[in-house]
């Protein structure tokens, strides 16, 4: 464990706080991406599968279980109380509809899931279900953001709570690059190119984002999203 | 080893 690993474990963990605080504060979940918590929850449920066989610490172990069980909730008031509030018609993907004619979810599935699941079984650290599922998480968290990110790019405005939510996650991503390097430097036979590489890919996706939140940040501005 | 992989962090 070292602090920039520490770091944005903490800004993670801040990362759920702050949406369901926000939920709750507003009993609304407008602007939130449902799409993107229910594909986090398959993210962490896949990963933490090790939590039935594997012990690594007790700091993981509270970790995993508060990932899970937060998202969860939100997935769960988001389809329960916050329904009403729920923002569907810029929850929308591409290909929504259109997919095969008519699978259910549509986008979310033909684009995201399908595609990361294809991949795990290319590129894994070994050929059985739970190092498949786990390579599939990587893969997926390393997108799951994007139904978020394209319904910002609907709405071209979020509310400070929103986005601050997705400025955590978003650092949070950044601190274990760094996490990583340090890591590289300072441990043997540390080498993870899978994780390396979906996490990198998984930054970039948040650089225009950083972007435009910085330039209302700095000029106190509202943050709005060009086009 | 899982201490020395990904599979370490969350």
């Amino acid at each position: 464990m070292n602090i920039f690993r520490l770091s944005g474990d903490m800004l993670h963990l801040i990362s759920f706080l702050v949406l369901m605080y926000r939920m709750r504060g507003q009993r609304s979940c407008r602007g939130v991406s449902l799409k993107s918590q229910i594909l986090f929850l398959i993210v962490f449920c896949c990963r933490y599968l090790d939590l039935f066989f594997s012990f690594v610490s007790l700091y993981n172990t509270m970790m995993k279980i508060f990932f899970i069980s937060a998202t969860a909730t939100i997935v769960y008031w988001m389809l329960t109380k916050y329904r009403s509030s729920y923002d569907m018609d810029n929850d929308k993907l591409h290909g929504d509809g259109s997919f095969m004619g008519h699978l259910p979810p549509h986008g979310v599935l033909g684009y995201i899931i399908v595609p990361c699941f294809l991949l795990a079984l290319i590129w894994n650290e070994g050929f059985e279900a739970f190092e498949i599922l786990w390579a599939f998480s990587i893969y997926l968290e390393a997108v799951a953001i994007l139904p978020q990110l394209f319904m910002l790019q609907k709405t071209k405005e979020g509310e400070a709570f929103t986005l601050l939510y997705i400025f955590c996650v978003g650092a949070y991503r950044g601190l274990y690059i760094i996490n990583w390097i340090y890591r590289y430097f300072t441990e043997k036979h540390y080498w993870q190119p899978l994780v390396w590489v979906s996490g990198v890919v998984q930054t970039l996706l948040y650089a225009d984002f950083f972007y435009y939140y910085w330039i209302a940040l700095r000029d106190g501005a509202k943050f709005q999203l060009p086009g | 080893s899982y201490q020395n992989s990904g599979k370490d962090e969350l």
